[in-house]
């Protein structure tokens, strides 16, 4: 049981270092065993930003948090693919350079993964195979679906 | 993967509506207060997310359409998910496998897998070790998706245990 | 101190629901007394979205709070303006349209009040009367004033 | 009014930095992780603000220049907000007022007022009923404008009562 655990770690260890080098375009990062509080089981999240000095999480900013975690979720998704994912605004704090990076690897992910993306960013909707709109009329949603050359072209 | 959802009663979603999802990215746009997040919801409601928080609720009978200006409330929510089960992920005899969660007024829930009825734990069973159950992985909330760094060492290892 | 803090409540009460209208584009807001836990005075902020019914604020999506919680902030700097005020991304959860509304009554609160206003919407850059760029090198942060036809223009 | 604040060995500033102001609306840009929000923190401490959390630290000793891959780390962080008081807003004889904190690696902490030494104490009564105290209304920080809303009653009214 500790064992198979270990060999995933390692695994989602080598995994999570690669996609975060390829959404921060260096940089690395680490899952390393700890002992918590009660002497438990724990992981720590161990990140090196490029050009900076490894930091606590906290300091790090919003866009630099939210890219972090997207690193983890997407690692976890190569190797443990579900069959499907539901992704709320997840790009809600990254620039438009981090979107356009963040979007170029969801479409990777999305050739393995089935893929439910709610956003308000042009860069996000760009990869998107299909684009549902949802509007509220008279206190009630409604849904269309959106043709992807309006996006593309607007 | 995920066919198609259709949802009736469930937040803003006073009128039955379908949404079908493509097999690789499906985007969901829309103004401020439209309805995108409550779609995210009524799937995770719809696979047996019981925490009201989690659905942004006080109470269990905040999830069924509470009227509007134009509108009368109603007095059910529903959601069914449509999912491809050919390559059999799913350990059921069927291509297809629907999940039908329903809530009334009176506080009384109906669950069905497939048109028979089930219990909860039913349909929690069915997603253990999938991503989509509680705690899991698949599903990111809105404001959530930092969430996991600032939770405890433990609680760090108990999310990627899921995974593993 | 009672009586002057209900007149000051009176006073924001009304001002909160301008500023909501114009925000909102229709609706209404309100600041109510409330008795609390162990008897201890209370406000609640009550608020109806145009078209909807009147609902607690936590079924209200990330949008419409962030612009709810703007109209509270809009009418206190109105009725009681700071020596200058810092926003970090405040407008981070709004849409586009939303983002129009709001930029164009933060310029409005700009004429009696200083802003100091960090974002990344172009919206909100806009109507910036000057933009202080900042950026990393060598994990250290420099500034440069932007000229804003860079903004306008691009 | 804010005129300028200068940054040095705070965060993300690790050279002495100036930023001069608008009286209407100055906007920050950049990337993210540039350092936008350390200007907004640098402000805050420069007024007072002694939360490790709200400064997003566990230490203290957080705030000063922890260094790069190119640079050493430094000894202090000292941040100087320059202040318009030309109208005599705050209760003192000066037309200007500048707030200088510094902080040492060595946990000691100086604090001035146009350059005599001060107290903490002397910078949070200067700030009483400006909005720019704790739970001062004036400053927001990133992911916060909503909190107000999430706040039970009681908390609601003494945020209006600091405003009143
Ligand atoms: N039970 C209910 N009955 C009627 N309307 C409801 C109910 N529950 C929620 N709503 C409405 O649904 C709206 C919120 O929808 P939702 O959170 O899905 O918006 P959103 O599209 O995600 O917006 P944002 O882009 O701001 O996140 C609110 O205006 C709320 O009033
Ligand atoms: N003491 C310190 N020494 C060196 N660097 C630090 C220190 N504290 C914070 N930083 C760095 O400052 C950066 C964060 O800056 P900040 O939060 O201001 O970014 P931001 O411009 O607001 O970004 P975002 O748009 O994502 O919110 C982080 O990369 C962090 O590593
Ligand atoms: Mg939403
Ligand atoms: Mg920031």
């Amino acid at each position: 049981m500790e064992q198979r655990f270990d060999e995933f770690l390692k695994l989602l260890n080598e995994e999570f270092d690669l996609v975060f080098k390829d959404l921060f375009g260096g940089g690395r990062a680490s899952l390393e065993k700890v002992v918590g509080g009660e002497q438990k089981e724990g992981i720590e999240i161990i990140v090196e930003l490029p050009g900076k000095k490894r930091q606590s999480l906290g300091l790090l900013s919003g866009g630099e948090r939210a890219l972090t975690s997207i690193a983890l979720l997407f690692a976890l998704f190569n190797l443990k693919p579900s069959p499907f994912c539901v992704l709320d605004e997840i790009d809600a704090a990254l620039d438009e350079a981090n979107v356009q990076r963040f979007s170029a690897y969801l479409k990777k992910i999305g050739e393995r993964n089935q893929v439910v993306l709610i956003t308000h960013r042009r860069g996000s909707m760009e990869v998107c195979t299909k684009l549902i709109g949802i509007s509220m009329q008279d206190g009630c949603s409604k849904v269309l679906s959106l043709p992807m050359e309006n996006i593309k072209a607007g | 993967m995920l066919k198609k959802v259709v949802i009736q009663g469930f937040k803003s979603f006073a009128e039955k509506t379908e949404i079908t999802f493509e097999p690789s990215i499906t985007g969901i746009v829309g103004p401020n207060g439209s309805g995108k997040s409550n779609v995210a919801e009524a799937i995770r409601w719809a696979l047996g997310e019981t925490k009201t928080k989690i659905l942004r609720s006080e109470r269990q009978q905040d999830v069924i359409f509470t009227g509007s200006q134009g509108k009368k409330p109603v007095g059910m929510a529903e959601v069914t998910l449509i999912l491809d089960n050919s390559n059999k992920y799913f350990p059921l005899p069927y291509d297809e496998i629907a999940i039908t969660r329903r809530f009334f007024r009176s506080g009384e829930s109906e669950f069905y897998i497939n048109k028979s009825p089930c219990r909860l734990k039913d349909i929690h069973e069915l997603l253990v070790d999938t991503g989509l159950g509680k705690h899991g992985y698949a599903i990111i909330g809105q404001g959530q998706v930092d969430e996991i760094l600032f939770s405890s060492p433990e609680e760090k290892r108990s999310y990627l245990e899921e995974a593993a």
